[in-house]
């Protein structure tokens, strides 16, 4: 474990604390897609299915278990509960998702670590986590403004894999054999795709941290 | 060899 890690581990939970305070005060999804929440659901329940024989430690075994609570959990209030259900727009929120899944699942098939069944799922899911939050983003292009919460959610979001790219920089220059090739790739795509928002996140809130951010 | 056998990170 080292800082950049425990980091982005706190900023991914962050994350998860930022969209169900706002999903449960705010009583609206109104801005957040479930798409990409549903998306985010596949993920770790598919990563994490080692979750019964790869017992590498507490900390990890407990996050692994919070992660899939809290993406069943909002996927279950966007999708079902009132009266969040009705603040989700079907028609703005449409993003193909069969489009990510699909090409994510052949690239896991074809490359992976160890053509076990499990390195097949693991390696898709590391390469769906890259892409899941485009529908987020779409969305947000769509609506022009992202409302303040929103903003923050995502900024904790791409901050996340963002320190988990120094993590692995870290790692490889102080560790003999460390080599992930497949999450450096993929954690790279993930974070490079925020880089637009993150640049309007920053112009936006060096005025204020509660100014929305404008997207053009 | 990728240490895929000790999946440590999240």
């Amino acid at each position: 474990m080292n800082i950049f890690r425990f980091l982005g581990d706190m900023s991914h939970i962050l994350s998860f604390v930022i969209l169900l305070l706002k999903i449960t005060q705010g009583k609206s999804a109104a801005g957040i897609s479930l798409r990409t929440q549903e998306l985010y659901m596949i993920v770790f329940c598919s990563r994490y299915l080692d979750l019964f024989w790869n017992f590498s430690s507490l900390y990890n075994s407990f996050l692994k278990v919070v992660f899939i609570a809290c993406s069943s959990a909002i996927v279950y209030i966007i999708r079902f509960k009132s009266p969040q259900k009705d603040t989700w727009n079907p028609e703005l929120d449409n993003f193909p998702i069969q489009y990510l899944i699909g090409p994510c699942a052949v690239a896991g098939l074809l490359i992976n670590q160890d053509w076990t069944p499990f390195e097949m799922i693991w390696a898709f899911s590391i390469y769906l986590e890259a892409v899941a939050i485009l529908p987020q983003l779409f969305l947000l292009q769509k609506q022009g403004e992202v409302e303040n919460l929103t903003s923050h959610y995502v900024a904790a979001l791409g901050a996340y894999r963002g320190l988990y790219l120094m993590n692995w920089v870290y790692r490889y220059f102080t560790e003999d054999d460390y080599l992930q090739r497949i999450v450096w790739f993929a954690g790279t795509v993930q974070t490079g795709l925020y880089i637009d928002f993150f640049y309007h996140y920053y112009q936006s809130k060096r005025g204020g941290l509660s100014r929305p951010v404008k997207l053009p | 060899k990728e240490r895929s056998r000790l999946k440590d990170e999240l």
